[in-house]
Parts: structure tokens; sequence; C-alpha cells
């Protein structure tokens, strides 16, 4: 070890181990994580001879595919055999934070089992879910989520691809009458034959080029040319369509349709504090091991940690990371609690909720990008390199700024709400615990 | 709000700065509703109301969870400094005495900086990365990986006989 990061480690004054057990949630759990972690990791399946930025673009995405097989192979005979399916979730952190070991940009599976499994999970009945989850989970098949329209936005009224129920067949023929209809940005598309992996007919797709980041997963185009595809497969938990044609709406509330996009924003919270904290982790170690400058004649340079501006660079980022990590579980407890109330009926918090994950996934993917930006410049032209893991660490987390409802639309939707509640609030009805404090200002006209 | 300079304050400061926002934003909308423009169109002006709701949830989380687990400790101190400077609106003399509070926290941090990034157990094999490994042999580790460079992989590149050579000898 560096004798400069040893000195730090002799002369840190409390208790580290207590930290860590915090941060993961116990004791219990820091022992489980260790374990899980030696097990998919100490095989050397994650290394790479040749470093991944060293690759083509077609060689990255083969590589990553390869690395994806190996993954889920670990995961699947080992890991779920060490911990059982139900202890560690698909969706886990350990197994989130495991996977960065294999995919230095992104696995092209994580559309998979970040939002198809998740929407299986929300939006099937449950002769549905039997059906189509074991055969996800067992990655039988692999889905995508194609959304976003090449020249529109997410107003699902106002998109252009149609889907005309035929009640001859009962069929939906899908169909993309223009060139701005066709999807994009889907994922680890898999609208291909189960053998020899060829589009079939009626479908278009294909990849749609290098990106600032996430290059190593098949994101694409998607076009539909009057596909057919069955009535049963259109996921009837909260809409159905009867054989005739009926739309049957079931949900009790709207907005339990955009389930699986408040699940994803709560755990993209997480995303950001654990990608800030990795960043962070880098640019500290760094710093005690760099050493710069000479402010007094004669005496050896610094650490660049002994700096008060390199200090105000990265400490604000210790915290943030920390805090983000908190507020992350703060908001996991909540939408677990809320799904708890839904499960009874009652969907009071839903809007909260709504608005909470949609304001904390648009400030912390936000500040912990430029975070992570500010750790590379605290690192100064070392920072700079690929191999610093920290431009990839940026590329990945300012994605997360964008996609899943992008900074100012998910700001507007909170500002809603926001409005909503301080008009509740002068009329003298009670508002939600976490706007208790609007009471007090709307009575004292603060 | 009392303001007293503790994190306590600055929650509480943050509270009064979000609802005088949103409070701005309802008597801005419904001006401009009754002059004629959309209600729609009014959301616009009301992005910073949301910006402060985040923050405030997440420093009152932050600094309870600080409270219970960790005590009062200068990270959740420092944290909630560098917010304050962003959104709040303080007097001068409070930004002076933050401010070397502030600085003052930074120092107290100091010695557990890497302590505090060890805390996260990020194995090397997840940070990915020649300069946070564990064991800190940086300047090592860059050198290990410029050479596992295919322009690495001979001592000229072939670009130096198909375009440079020529261009020098003037044959191009």
């Amino acid at each position: 070890v560096n004798e400069d990061l040893a000195k730090e480690r002799r002369k840190c004054n409390f208790d580290i181990q207590e930290l860590t057990f915090i941060i993961d949630g116990g004791e219990k759990n820091t022992i489980a994580r260790r374990k899980i972690e030696d097990i998919a990791l100490n095989g050397g399946a994650s290394l790479d001879k040749i470093p991944e930025e060293c690759l083509s673009p077609t060689e990255k995405y083969e590589n990553a595919v390869r690395k994806s097989v190996l993954y889920s192979k670990i995961v699947k005979d080992e890991l779920l055999e060490f911990t059982g399916l139900e202890s560690l979730g698909l969706n886990s952190p350990v197994i989130r934070r495991t996977s960065d070991a294999f995919f230095k940009d992104i696995s092209p599976f994580l559309l998979h089992l970040g939002m198809f499994v998740p929407t299986i999970m929300g939006q099937c009945t449950a002769e549905q879910q039997a059906y189509w989850l074991p055969r996800a989970l067992d990655m039988q098949i692999i889905g995508t989520y194609a959304q976003t329209e090449l020249g529109h936005g997410t107003f699902i009224r106002g998109l252009e691809t149609t889907a005309t129920y035929d009640p001859d067949t009962e069929e939906f023929v899908l169909h993309s009458p223009t060139l701005t209809s066709y999807k994009w940005w889907a994922g680890g598309l898999q609208i291909r034959d189960k053998e020899t992996h060829m589009p079939l007919p009626g479908i278009k797709v294909g990849d749609i080029g290098p990106k600032m980041g996430f290059n190593t997963a098949d994101n694409g185009f998607l076009g539909f040319d009057k596909f057919r595809i069955p009535r049963e497969h259109l996921m009837m938990k909260n809409a159905e369509i009867l054989k005739d044609g009926t739309y049957v709406k079931v949900a009790r509330h709207g907005k339990l349709t955009y389930g699986t996009m408040v699940f994803v924003r709560v755990v993209l919270v997480s995303e950001a504090a654990f990608n800030l904290a990795k960043a962070i982790t880098i640019a500290v170690r760094y710093s005690a091991v760099r050493r710069q400058s000479e402010p007094r004649p004669g005496q050896p340079e610094p650490q660049i940690l002994d700096y008060m501006t390199q200090q105000h660079k990265l400490f604000i980022c210790i915290a943030t990371a920390h805090a983000l990590q908190l507020t992350s579980d703060w908001l996991w407890r909540t939408f677990t609690a809320v799904l708890k109330d839904l499960r009874e009926g009652h969907t009071d918090s839903l809007p909260e909720l709504h608005a909470l994950s949609s304001c904390l996934k648009a400030i912390s993917t936000s500040d912990s990008a430029a975070l992570i930006e500010q750790c590379r410049l605290a690192c100064g032209g070392h920072g700079y390199m690929l191999s610093s893991n920290l431009p990839f660490l940026y590329s990945f987390v300012t994605a997360t700024r964008t996609y899943e409802g992008d900074y100012t639309v998910l700001l507007l939707q909170t500002a809603r709400f926001l409005v909503k509640a301080w008009e509740q609030a002068e009329a003298g009805n009670p508002v939600t615990p976490t706007l208790s404090y609007l009471c007090d200002a709307v009575k004292g006209k603060k | 709000a009392s303001w007293d300079g503790s994190p306590d304050g600055i929650i509480k400061s943050f509270q009064a700065t979000a609802a005088g926002k949103i409070s701005a934003c309802v008597t801005s909308i419904r001006k401009r509703v009754k002059s004629g423009m959309t209600f729609e169109d009014a959301w616009e002006l009301t992005t910073h109301s949301s910006i402060s709701e985040a923050d405030i949830i997440s420093l009152q989380q932050r600094y309870e969870e600080h409270l219970t687990l960790i005590r009062p400790n200068a990270v959740g101190l420092v944290d909630a400094f560098e917010h304050r400077d962003e959104h709040s609106s303080i007097s001068e003399a409070d930004i002076i005495s933050l401010q070397q509070r502030y600085e003052e926290h930074l120092t107290l941090i100091r010695p557990n900086a890497v302590g505090l990034v060890d805390a996260f157990e990020h194995r090397d094999e997840i940070l990915n990365s020649t300069l946070g490994a564990y064991d800190g042999r940086v300047y090592e580790r860059l050198m290990e990986e410029a050479l596992k460079s295919p322009l690495n992989a001979e001592p000229v590149n072939q670009s130096f006989h198909k375009y440079l050579k020529p261009f020098f000898q003037g044959k191009l």
C-alpha cells in the first residue's frame, strides 16, 4: 500500500466498520454483501485482457454481451444458491453493485432487469405474471421498454404509433406510420426470432449509433409495419381490453399505471448516491497520494488533500454521497409504505410519492453528475484518463439525469404538487407531513 | 423562521425560503391567469420552489439520520453549510460566520477523509480505477493500463509508413 495512504488510515479517528454497517443497513447486511462480492468477483470473470476503452464499438458491445451472460450465470448458479431469490432480489443493491465490476459502461441486460421485469411485476395480472415472470427471471426471454418516439416525447396520447385492435383475430396491429413515430432508445431489443435472432417480419430494429455513454447496451430504433401481437400480451392489471375490443379501466387511480416509472425514479436516487460514492472514493484516495507545488521554499510537495481548495471540492462530495444514500433509504421506505397503502386500497399518498420521487430524482442525479465532474477536476489530468473511470461515471450518471423524466420536466411536475399543497394549506385543509411547514407559513404570512 | 446558524436553523431557513418561493409562485400564477394567460403556461415559473423542496427533504433526512445514527458531525454540517450558500437569503454577517465555521469543519474532516470513503467498501474491481484502488499504487497502475493500449503493441505504428514518411519526403 502506498505509504501516504497507509498514514491516512492510521490517523483516522473513528471506527470505519461502524460507518460501513450503517451504510449497508446493519452488520448482517455487510457480512452478506462481502460474501456475495467474494462469490461473484473472486473468480476473475469480470477482468478484461484489453481495456474496454481500447475496443471498437462493436467489440465493446460483444464483450459486454459475453460478460452479461457470464454474470447472469454466476447470479443464477452461485449467488441465488447462496442467498435464495427471496432475500437477494434481482434489483438488490448487491447485485447492482457487483455488476459494476463486469461493466465499465452498462450491461446489455440492464433494461431487462431494471425496467422489463419490474413492469411485469407491476402491470401484469396474476395469470400473466405466472406466464412471463419465470421466463424473464430465468433469462429465457430478454425484454425491452420501448416508449419514447424519435420525434415526440412521452405524452402517451400524443404519440404517433398506433395499436389497432382486430377482434376477428384477437390481436393488436402495431404500426409506425411515420419516421418520427419510430421508437428510439429502446434497449436490449428482443423482438427477434428466438433461434436466429433475425428481426421478425414487420419489425424494423437497429442500433442508433455511438452515444455519450451507454454504448454497450443494445439501444436501438424500433418500427412496426402492421406487426401483430395477441390480445393476452397486453399487460392488463390496470387496463384491460376484452375480446370484443371493449376497453375496461381497472386501476382505481390513474397514476397506478406509472408504477414502474415511480419505482425506477426511487431507485435512481440510490444510483446517484452509489456512483458519487465511487467517484469520491477515487478522488480522495488519489488526493492522498498526489503531491503538488512548493508552498514553502525547500519543503517537500504537500499532498493535494492538504489544500483547502481541494478539501472544498472533495468533502462536499463525501457529505453529499452520504446524504443521498440516507435520502434514498428514506425514499425507499416511503415507497414501500405507499405500496402497502395501495394494496389496502388507499391512494391518498400516491401524489406525494410521485412528487417526491420526481424532485429527488431530478436533484440527486443532477447534483451527483455535477459532483462527479468536480471529482474528475480534482484529479487534474489523470482524472481525464478513461482508466480513472471518472469519465465513465460522469457519462453514466448524466444519462440518469436525462432519462425517466428530464430534470426540468420533473421539477415542473413537483411544482404542480407544491402549488396545489399551498392552495390546500390556504384553504385550511391538512397537507402531507413533508409539507407541514407550509401551514405555518400560510398562517404567519411569511 | 428563527435563524441561529445551526443545522436545525438552516433547515428552518430552507423551509421559510421554500414557502416564500411557493407563495410567490402561487401569487404569480394567479396574477398571470387573471391577466389572461392559461393556467398551464404559468407553471413554467415554479421550478425554483421544487428545488428548494428537494433540498429540504434531503437536508432534513441527512440531518435527522446523522443525529440518530452517527451523532451530529462535521460531514453533515459541511453539507448543510454548502447548501445555504446556494439558495438561502441570509445576512452578510451570517454568511461570514458560516464561512468561518465551514472552513473549520473542513479541517476537522481532513484526518478522516480517507476513512470516510474507505467506509463505502468499494472493491477495486467495482471501482475500476487506476487512481482509486485501495493500495494507492496510482502511478504504477496508470502505467500498467497505458501499456495495454493497442498503440503500444508495435514500436512504430503503420501510419508512419503509410502517411508520415511519404509526407516528410514530399511524396504525397
